[in-house]
């Protein structure tokens, strides 16, 4: 396998470490049953964009369950990624990009949906 | 392509003609209004010549039916902005009109002029951000235009067969509109 040349990993990786979500990188490979520091930052981003509503306890946890399985597999459904259920390199380097901040979803955020008055 | 929940619209009787304003406190001030008005009005356009709407420029930002302006983090409307990248804008379903943009982003009319890696081109967030304020949401479908994603440095404005699709499902056709138009494309990415 061949290895990009050093300076242009190096020009990569320098437009965007100071953005919002590039701390998800670290998640790249984690699997179900995992439990990884930080990782409800991740499913707060998930909430955040309808996939994931808050839980009773009103506190995300860290763990990777089954529940969150089936939200990263709904997130690559709706962005036309490989169905995989994982964090894999195009589901992560999607969640890192820029984009719109209106849900992706009908089903967990309506405040989008005000009514004009 | 899809819709919000209720499959919201704007109702009015024909001919459908939407005004729309910009703030006058909340604007970005390396783009002149001028310019900003000029992107918009292109913006605006390449809806209208797929659907009998048309939009019209008004001053009074108080009473236009879309409402424009560029905000910073936390701005009142339970969505805050987070800073430079992250979330570009957002705007709402019909017939709120709120159209709201990151004022902490760089914004670009002219990617080829601004030498900024984390540029993001204006024409491109207000072209999507109009089709939201049509009643469209987001498309699982990459090209187009209601995709969610927008990479910095990136031109996406015309319009794709599902993003037309979907308008025309909402309002009906233009009877000036071509689907032969969609053929041409100026659609850059990762330009400079």
């Amino acid at each position: 396998r061949i290895k990009p040349e050093p300076s242009s990993t190096v020009t990569t990786v320098d437009s965007y470490n100071a953005t919002t979500w590039h701390d998800f990188t670290r998640f790249l490979d984690v699997g179900k049953g995992s439990q990884v520091s930080g990782m409800s930052e991740l499913k707060k981003y998930f909430n955040r964009f309808g996939y994931l509503p808050i839980p009773d306890t009103n506190n995300f946890t860290d763990t990777f369950d089954t529940q969150f399985e089936s939200v990263v597999l709904a997130y690559q459904t709706n962005l036309g990624l490989p169905e995989t259920g994982k964090l894999d390199f195009d589901t992560i380097s999607m969640i890192v990009l820029p984009r719109c901040g209106v849900s992706d979803t009908k089903t967990h955020d309506t405040r989008f949906q005000a009514r004009k008055r | 392509y899809a819709y919000f929940y209720g499959k919201p619209r704007w109702t009015r009787q024909a001919p459908v003609i939407l005004t729309y304003a910009f703030s006058q406190n909340n604007m970005i001030d390396y783009i002149s209004i001028k310019d900003t008005r000029k992107v918009f009005k292109r913006a605006f356009s390449r809806w209208a010549q797929v659907i009998p709407v048309s939009f019209m420029e008004i001053e009074e930002y108080s009473s236009a039916d879309i409402r424009i302006g560029f905000y910073h983090r936390d701005h009142g409307d339970g969505k805050p902005f987070d800073g430079v990248l992250g979330i570009l804008a957002h705007a709402f379903s019909p017939e709120n009109g709120r159209f709201h943009l990151d004022a902490s982003e760089t914004w670009a009319l002219d990617l080829e002029k601004i030498k900024s890696r984390v540029a993001v081109d204006l024409e491109s967030v207000a072209t999507h951000e109009i089709g939201h304020v049509l009643g469209l949401a987001h498309s699982s479908v990459k090209e187009a235009v209601m995709y969610p994603s927008l990479s910095p440095r990136t031109k996406k404005v015309d319009l794709k067969i599902d993003d037309v699709d979907g308008v025309q499902a909402l309002y009906g056709s233009n009877p000036n509109f071509k689907f032969s138009s969609l053929l041409a494309s100026d659609n850059s990415f990762n330009k400079g």
